[in-house]
């Protein structure tokens, strides 16, 4: 049954590292983004820099949401904005010798937590999936 | 803790009821769909039928992939492509008097679940954010 040392549990054997994440880079258009997130299928992926420190997220939402003219979406527009423009960035983010009640806390309102070291390098992820696998593995233990 | 009483819990107390639920009618376009996902800020929502029966769920990954032509994204033919035709159909469902442990066993998988009724008729959604909470507040008691 989950307790309380449950949560206190490190959140690193469970994150999604880096090199598996889905991720657009600092300066890539919102037309490119676009195609990352329709090729892999995921709702949002992060926002990295050219040393991979974590930026910011994007989504869908944020790319269509930039070209609403007053008549018509204007897709014309997608080439010319970029990704720092219009990404996510007051996000809560966590750090890998983090434990699971504050992963716990946040995923409450987040799809997924970026995970980051002490200099802002992005580290992986940390999901929904992953924690409710975790919380349904401790009930039937 | 929780403990197996709690996946007995009904997951009828935890639903977004239906007039809550923002989604999409059949014979809808692709374009409106867009819209409705843009202005709600969710990342798929359910398309329902003139009886509010379920039928399936929307996202922007699927719309953008039905218009990636050969050389470019051809957004002129977002008006003409139907929702029916682009949203995703095999999905497992959950019925009001359904309890939390079938619900925490699809939650690992979806965002979100679709509550029907018998005939088909759309409830509401019970979503991974309801489940945290309780599970949240179980290890706490
Ligand atoms: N290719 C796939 N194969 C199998 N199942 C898939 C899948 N894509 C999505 N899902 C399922 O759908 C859930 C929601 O995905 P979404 O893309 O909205 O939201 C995702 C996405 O925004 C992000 N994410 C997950 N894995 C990622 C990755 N490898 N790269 C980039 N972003 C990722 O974290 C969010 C939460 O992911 P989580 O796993 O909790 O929850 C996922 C997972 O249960
Ligand atoms: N307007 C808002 N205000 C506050 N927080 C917000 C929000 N929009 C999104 N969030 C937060 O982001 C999470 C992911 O939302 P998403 O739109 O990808 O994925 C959503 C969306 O696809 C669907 N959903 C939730 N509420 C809905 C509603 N009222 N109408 C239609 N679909 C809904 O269920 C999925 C999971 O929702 P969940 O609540 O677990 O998880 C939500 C919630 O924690």
């Amino acid at each position: 049954l989950p307790s309380r040392d449950f949560l206190e549990t490190r959140i690193e054997d469970y994150i999604i590292s880096s090199e598996k994440v889905a991720h657009v880079q600092l300066g890539n258009s919102a037309e490119h983004a676009l195609l990352v997130l329709t090729k892999t299928g995921y709702s949002a992926v992060p926002v990295l820099d050219l040393k991979y420190r974590f930026c910011g997220l994007i989504n869908a939402q944020r790319i269509t949401e930039s070209i609403l003219g007053m008549n018509h979406i204007e897709y014309e527009r997608l080439p010319e904005i970029r990704v720092e423009d219009i990404m996510q960035t007051d996000l809560p983010l966590i750090k890998i010798n983090d434990r699971f009640q504050r992963a716990l806390d946040l995923l409450i309102n987040q799809n997924f937590l970026c995970v980051v070291d002490d200099d802002g390098m992005f580290m992986g992820i940390l999901t929904r999936r992953v924690i409710l696998k975790q919380l349904k593995k401790q009930i039937y233990q």
